[in-house]
């Protein structure tokens, strides 16, 4: 039996002139990096949910794309961080919402899965559930990056007008 | 917002997604990735699915669950499930793109945006990580 692995690290406004090379560049190399450490497991004959969740804290970690180190920031300048994994094989399932303290959040959807007799968990009682679990934390000097100051800065100073296709990244 | 869906050697499927949702969010502002169903599911019956774009619209059409739908329901092939809902989501008024890992070894991705990071392997070495919409 042969197994697959695929990722997304976002879609949007996307070309060659909106996108850096070096962007582009550090965005490829970061997948190339999250595929290895989920094909790490599935080679193994692991688990697909092993695999998934190897390869998200992979691209979690690296400052490229919109979630956990690099994520976007709130009109308020925070890091809220959102994540979600599920099981095929019996649909279970694990979600937090709004978490502002855990480095790897799909590790912290894994363990509400895991470890609680529910399926989301949000804001305060999610990063209180973090400590509870011994999931790694995160400082918001951790979690929010320079640039992305500057891009919520940008949009302040327009207006700060909510707008759907407003994505960095 | 990142994601991943993979198949492993027993057949079985997976999905994960992460954000940190759209620059500049007010009032708890949610999308669709940490939301079961509309930006992650996972079902060894039809496949794995994550998402990214608007999340609004991606939750409006409960995008992962209805592609899981439309294949255990309907028995539409993943790629016509996946193409026909995110018609829909641009119906709607939203953009973005879907990765799928299908319990029988398929492995696809769509997006109606100018580009996505996107990557994918296998094990019969099939390996490929692509930015823009051209490549």
């Amino acid at each position: 039996m042969s197994w697959t692995l695929i990722l997304h690290g976002g879609a949007g406004q996307m070309t060659r002139d909106t996108v850096s090379q070096a962007q582009a560049e550090g965005a490829r190399a970061a997948l190339g990096r999250a595929l290895d450490a989920g094909a790490a497991v599935l080679a193994a004959d692991g688990a697909a949910l092993d695999a998934v969740e190897a390869a998200v804290r992979v691209l979690e970690d690296d400052p490229h794309f919109n979630s956990g180190r690099g994520a976007a920031l709130t009109h308020a300048g925070v890091a809220e961080l959102d994540a979600a994994i599920m099981d095929g094989r019996n649909r279970n399932a694990g979600a937090v919402a709004g978490v502002t303290a855990t480095r790897n959040p799909v590790s912290l959807a894994r363990a509400v899965m895991a470890n609680s007799p529910h399926v989301l968990l949000s804001g305060a009682g999610a990063d209180a559930f973090s400590v509870e679990q011994g999931c790694e934390p995160a400082t918001q000097d951790w979690l929010v990056l320079p640039e992305r100051r500057a891009q919520l800065d940008e949009m302040l100073e327009g207006g700060g007008a909510f707008d759907v296709d407003m994505k960095y990244g | 917002t990142v994601g991943a869906v993979a198949c492993d050697v027993h057949g079985h499927v997976a999905a994960a997604t992460s954000t940190g949702g759209v620059t500049g969010k007010r009032w708890g502002r949610i999308g669709d990735s940490p939301l079961i169903g509309a930006g992650t599911y996972a079902d060894d019956r039809a496949g794995a699915v994550s998402c990214t774009g608007s999340g609004e619209f991606f939750i409006r059409a409960n995008v992962a669950h209805e592609i899981c739908a439309r294949v255990r329901l309907a028995g539409e092939t993943l790629e016509a499930a996946v193409e026909t809902v995110l018609a829909e989501v641009t119906a709607l008024g939203g953009t973005g793109g879907i990765i799928v890992a299908g319990p029988k070894g398929e492995a696809l991705w769509r997006f109606s945006t100018p580009g996505m990071y996107r990557a994918r392997l296998d094990s019969a070495g099939g390996r490929e990580v692509a930015v823009f919409g051209d490549e």
